[in-house]
């Protein structure tokens, strides 16, 4: 498999909506 | 920094970690503060300055146990069983070399325990007194005689049975976790009350009491494990939560990011289904379609990403791409770097960059689109992996295998 790693994680809001499978994205996190 | 659409320019100062921690104490009440294990908002005591070289080779070993476990999971309890034997221990990966870090509390009185947190595995456990093989930690071990919630789980109970491997003494339940290098944590199943923060107390919690541990983890007292099976701590509030937690991972090693269950998401966050296996129920899939470098998509066919699968993880460090994704990633990338020295290859990075003399950089945006339109665009925190000024290397690597 191919796998996301932390690193290109980083900044961002990564959401896991497991009841409605979906993974989100959200740009400038962590502020 | 400035930002175009196809190009982050930074000032090559920006590229190296802080030595000071810049994130405020007083974080928010209702998130768990997520630090880097190595950097200076870490409540772990720095013992030696990473080896940076070192860290990718762990996280090769976590990939390398990754590819193994998902390429045997058919069967996943003798898989387990049969992985200490067939992965040797210098290759093996431990599931406990995650790099980020959050502040539990356990019991009553709650205690606060230092963990890593890994959406690659499931069971939560620390290290518990009595320990009949303990590695050495920074807080106190947890004593749950001490707890006055503290409850043992019997082996007949169905709750036991939610463990992947687990045996029975004196009519207690015992789980075990072991990793591809031999890593492991065994011992009383057990729940507890979990506090998470002033106003995340969750009675009744599930998790391991380890007496019997060793491995990779640093001097961290144990594991969140947010996985997807029913044993995780996210499936075990997915009724006070609602099924959903977040995150965000801090840009370097001397900020804070957060940890945080339940709650509505911000609104600029966009949405790509989750894919889920049952073959491989621990981990979190998803479909990657395309990459774009400098704000060009890749000529990369979807075939190539949808026969390997992706799958996201907090615990691994480095993005793993299928050899012929990488390859074209790295050939786009280098053209549009022709202006900068290379510098040699470190470990499983095979980009590098010497930015010595420079004031600042001009580097190529990155991102990856997945299924549905939603598109990660790589912070510039996340293109590079800065060694040093002479020595910073394109954040990606390839699998060996086009069906890794």
């Amino acid at each position: 498999v191919g796998i996301i790693g932390n690193v290109q994680q980083k900044r961002f809001d990564v959401v896991y909506d497991i009841t409605n499978s979906r993974i989100g994205f959200g740009a400038n996190g962590c502020s | 920094g400035r930002e175009t659409e196809s190009r982050h320019v930074v000032s090559v100062r920006s590229l190296l970690p802080g030595s000071v921690c810049s994130s405020p104490r007083d974080s928010n009440p209702f998130m768990l503060k997520v630090v880097h294990r190595h950097g200076p908002c870490s409540p772990l005591t720095p013992g030696q300055k990473p080896d940076y070289t070192e860290l990718l080779s762990q996280d090769q070993a976590r990939v390398n146990w990754l590819h193994h476990w998902i390429s045997t999971s058919s069967n996943q309890k003798s898989t387990r069983a049969s992985l200490a034997a067939n992965i040797p221990a210098s290759s093996g990966g431990s599931i406990g070399t995650g790099n980020y870090v959050v502040n539990v509390g356990f019991g009553t009185p709650t205690k606060e325990f230092t963990v890593v947190f890994d959406t690659g595995s499931d069971l939560t456990w620390i290290q518990c007194s009595p320990c009949r093989s303990c590695y050495p930690q920074q807080q106190q071990l947890f004593d749950p005689s001490r707890s006055s919630t503290y409850s043992n789980i019997s082996c007949n109970s169905p709750k036991c049975s939610q463990l992947d491997s687990s045996s029975c003494l004196a009519g207690r339940c015992r789980y075990e976790v072991d990793y591809g290098d031999k890593s492991q944590s065994e011992g009383f199943f057990g729940s507890d009350t979990l506090t998470l923060t002033p106003s995340d107390v969750l009675p009744n919690f599930l998790f391991g009491c380890g007496d019997q541990n060793k491995g990779l983890f640093g001097q961290a007292a144990g594991l969140l494990g947010l996985g997807r099976q029913p044993v995780s701590l996210v499936s075990q509030l997915k009724s006070k939560y609602g099924g959903v937690f977040s995150y965000c991972l801090p840009s370097t090693s001397s900020s804070s990011g957060y940890l945080k269950l339940g709650g509505g998401a911000p609104s600029n966050v966009n949405f790509t289904p989750m894919r889920a296996s049952s073959s491989q129920p621990s981990f979190y899939f998803l479909d990657l379609v395309a990459i774009e470098v400098g704000g060009k998509q890749l000529p990369i066919s979807q075939t190539v990403f949808s026969n390997a699968g992706t799958l996201l993880d907090s615990g691994t460090v480095i993005t793993r791409l299928p050899p012929s994704a990488y390859a074209a990633l790295r050939s786009r990338f280098r053209q549009l770097m022709t202006m900068y020295k290379m510098a040699p290859p470190q470990s499983i990075l095979d980009t590098c960059y010497d930015f010595t003399g420079n004031d600042t950089v001009s580097v190529p945006t990155v991102a990856l689109v997945f299924g549905g339109g939603a598109t990660l665009n790589v912070d510039f925190t996340g293109i590079l992996y800065v060694f040093n000024m002479s020595q910073a290397c394109l954040a990606f690597a390839g699998n060996d295998d086009a069906s890794d």
